[in-house]
């Protein structure tokens, strides 16, 4: 998931 | 992708819409303190990983730095530099109800127990209920200041954008979806609904904005 490779939206 | 763009450009032009009516009009009558408030705790949290320097892009940490910074700046603005403009009485709205139900949410959801992601998770939960004083006060008074207006459509348009963004980026990455966000996001994008109905008929015509008895 997204979260894995750090948050990358605002 | 362009939706996350004008969705973040939509954002920053809320801040600055809220900025230029605060500093032409030398008042924040009709702004929700509290609002307001709860966006820095919301930028504050979820930011965390600033500290940590693995930034991600260059985009993301300025617009990070931007949105606290100018958190904070408008705070200042309503309490300090046109206090006497900030009618408290108007702005009844029990946050307290908003920020324990997210810290509980962000318990239990989330993308792993540690400083970081915890914290995130509750920014997301408290973004998506932070609009709420802000609309109830409009409620209450019935009316608003186009500007006011303008600047609530804005927050609108950017979290309406990223529903699209999620869209796109579902269908041409294979990442997979970040479920927190998109659904805490749906939800957001659901309290403008009401608003945004208004905000059509009526500003855009040329009208005031004023609901209906």
């Amino acid at each position: 998931p997204l979260a894995q490779e750090g948050h990358d939206e605002l | 992708n362009i939706f996350r763009l004008l969705g973040d450009l939509s954002h920053l032009a809320s801040i600055f819409i809220l900025l230029h009516k605060i500093q032409t009009s030398r008042s924040c009558r009709g702004i929700s303190f509290k609002t307001q408030v709860l966006y820095v705790v919301v930028f504050c949290t979820r930011y965390l990983d600033l500290l940590t320097f693995q930034l991600h892009s260059f985009y993301n940490t300025i617009m990070k730095i931007f949105f606290i910074g100018s958190s904070v700046y408008i705070l200042y603005l309503m309490r300090i530099r046109f206090r006497p403009t900030n009618d408290p009485s108007i702005d009844t709205f029990r946050i307290e109800y908003l920020l324990g139900p997210c810290a509980v949410l962000s318990l239990i959801f989330n993308y792993g127990y540690n400083w970081i992601e915890i914290p995130w998770s509750f920014s997301i939960f408290l973004e998506s209920v932070a609009i709420l004083p802000q609309l109830f006060m409009l409620q209450r008074t019935g009316e608003a200041e186009a500007i006011t207006t303008h600047y609530i459509a804005a927050l609108g348009a950017y979290r309406a954008l990223y529903i699209p963004n999620w869209i796109y980026r579902y269908l041409t990455e294979t990442n997979g979806v970040d479920a927190i966000a998109v659904v805490a996001g749906i939800v957001q994008t659901g309290l403008y609904v009401d608003f945004g109905y208004i905000y059509f008929t009526k500003v855009l015509q040329g009208q005031k904005f004023e609901l209906p008895a």
